[in-house]
């Protein structure tokens, strides 16, 4: 029988790390207002 | 390792403004009814590669009306963009192009403008007149007293009505009626006119002198109107493709009198 095998909580840590200084990009749409929002 | 696919232009990136320009060109320059709009926003952009440098580009675009009349040659630069107190229309639009080798044109243009709700204008401006519609009686009584009234003093030629392009109406602190229309000049002196009227025809094309004007009748507490009419001078006559279809917009015939 299969039981859920519970990760260790170390290993949780093992994901890919985010690059240092990692911003994640502004939504490059919609773009911005040039005179005024209606 | 295939190359990685080109990184999704962003709304703001030059290339995209450069597609949002010649779309807004291109749509100011095949329509014939109102004033010219310009960029507001670009909502989004869809690019879908062709092959080697080929793409087809989709817009949205934010347009806003400015007080260029379309047939005016003030360069859309320097077109300024109606404020939101003085009741802005917005222009929606989606937009097909084609780049090939770095020249981008358009291939379909689909666009739908509507005026701001009289509700966002009175928060920004209680007192502030909002648009009429332009079937408006009063709104045609101006226009047909201010062109009548144009054409009794003037020694130019006899112009006749093209189309109302906005009119608003103020009731505080004075009943106003404020009107611009576009007009043509006709084959008659405003002399010859004044014998016979229905001789007077709009000028050829190939001589087509287009101008506009603008109106403000004063109704109460006393009547007072001005009236104010620029032509353009000959110019090359715009391809007669409208665009932006002006909800709630009636227009007269090229040189039907209103009455």
């Amino acid at each position: 029988s299969l039981t859920k095998g519970a990760v260790p909580v170390a290993a949780q840590h093992d994901r890919v790390p985010r690059p240092v200084g990692f911003v994640p990009l502004p939504p490059s749409c919609p773009g911005k207002i040039l005179h005024f929002d209606i | 390792v295939p190359a990685a696919p080109p990184a999704p232009l962003g709304c703001d990136d030059p290339e995209s403004v450069a597609a949002a320009e010649a779309a807004v060109n291109y749509i100011n320059g095949h329509s014939d009814h109102g004033y010219k709009f310009a960029l507001n926003r670009i909502k989004d952009i869809r690019v879908v590669p062709q092959g080697p440098n080929n793409a087809i580009i989709f817009l949205e675009l934010d347009l806003l009306e400015t007080k260029c009349a379309i047939l005016s040659p003030t360069p859309l630069a320097n077109c300024t963009v109606r404020s939101f107190a003085e009741h802005a229309v917005e222009g929606d639009c989606d937009v097909k192009l084609q780049k090939v080798d770095g020249i981008i044109s358009v291939l379909a243009s689909k666009c739908h403008s509507h005026a701001d709700s009289s509700e966002d204008v009175h928060k920004v401006c209680p007192d502030c007149p909002l648009l009429a519609s332009l079937n408006n009686t009063e709104v045609l009584e101006v226009v047909s007293a201010a062109l009548n009234y144009y054409n009794r003093k003037t020694i130019d030629s006899y112009l006749r009505l093209l189309e109302i392009g906005r009119a608003k109406i103020q009731y505080h602190p004075v009943h106003a009626v404020f009107a611009e229309f576009a007009v043509g000049a006709t084959n008659c002196s405003a002399e010859q006119a004044k014998a016979n009227v229905g001789a007077c025809q709009l000028l050829p094309e190939d001589q087509s002198n287009f101008g506009f004007c603008t109106a403000v009748m004063v109704k109460h507490p006393s009547q007072d109107l001005q009236v104010d009419c620029q032509l353009y001078g000959h110019q090359v006559p715009a391809p007669h493709i409208p665009l932006l279809s002006r909800p709630g917009v009636t227009y007269a015939h090229p040189g039907q009198d209103t009455s």
